[in-house]
């Protein structure tokens, strides 16, 4: 019998449910879309005719910040919920959350295309998936920076792939993110650098019990997350280049979290 | 400053009833 790590468990149990997820955030962007829609009602006319404005269709990019931005909504659920987070004083969850952000965003991505498991198509978090023909027309329209990044990300996909991350190492991941001790002037430093070696040492236990014939598949998953550090700050620069210009949709926890770390 | 964090510290502070 495999002994898998208790705190391991514990990880997993604290997982979203996916549905659930991505129901909530389909139905929200479904509504949005609605509300943006130029025919949607007559008082959306009337209103239109009065400001002598057309109403400004959602572009690709807006779309994908509002589900960007609604996945961040379910990552502070989720961390809400996490063994250990509960513990620490707001502030210093929120700084925690300021580091991570956009690591725990791009790996959510990474993490739903590894197990949906079809190397040709994207799972996006709503559920939809997207086909290579849209694919690779989404990629030509996206510009050199934007397409770059999503074919660094598939790249990173294909490692993961290839190692066969499974859900429980996801799950140490997104811990090991959350719980950087390199994040400085927390409240309770110690307790943070606790927890992440404790998450370390649940992960490498794991891995050693559970492949066995794979001694340094280990090392091989934290290489990855260099990786996905550099990726996630490339992310950042491009969000908050196209914020300054404008192309950004506002008032959403996205952008505060942008300004959180700039600031 | 403050003002930028308020969603996330509303997020993190409110009640979950």
């Amino acid at each position: 019998g495999l002994t898998v790590p208790a705190l391991v468990l514990e990880f997993v149990r604290c997982e979203q449910d996916e549905l659930q997820v991505q129901n909530k955030i389909s139905t929200h962007l479904a509504h949005l879309q609605q509300e943006q829609s130029p025919r949607s009602t007559v008082a959306n006319q009337e209103q239109n005719v009065r400001h002598a404005a057309k109403p400004e269709r959602l572009t690709t990019f807006g779309l994908m910040c509002h589900m960007a931005d609604q996945t961040l909504f379910s990552i502070v659920e989720w961390a809400r919920g996490c063994i250990f987070f509960k513990e620490l004083k707001v502030g210093d969850q929120m700084k925690l959350l300021h580091n991570c952000w956009s690591e725990l965003l791009v790996l959510d991505y990474i993490a739903r295309q590894l197990h949906h498991g079809k190397a040709e198509s994207v799972l996006l978090i709503t559920g939809q998936e997207v086909t290579p023909v849209e694919f690779t027309t989404l990629l030509a329209q996206a510009g050199v920076t934007l397409s770059g990044m999503i074919q660094r990300g598939q790249e990173l996909v294909h490692r993961l792939q290839e190692l066969q991350l499974d859900r429980r190492e996801t799950a140490c991941l997104k811990y090991l993110i959350l719980f950087n001790p390199d994040v400085k002037l927390l409240e309770n430093q110690s307790y943070v650098e606790n927890v992440y070696e404790q998450v370390n040492a649940a992960l490498l236990e794991y891995t050693l019990c559970v492949y066995p014939q794979y001694p340094d598949r280990f090392s091989q998953i934290l290489m990855r997350l260099p990786e996905l550090r550099a990726l996630s700050a490339q992310s950042e620069d491009y969000l908050c280049y196209k914020h300054l210009s404008g192309e950004v949709p506002c008032n959403n926890l996205l952008i505060e979290m942008l300004h959180a770390k700039r600031t | 400053k403050k003002k930028d964090n308020a969603l996330l510290r509303y997020l993190l502070d409110k009640d979950d009833n």
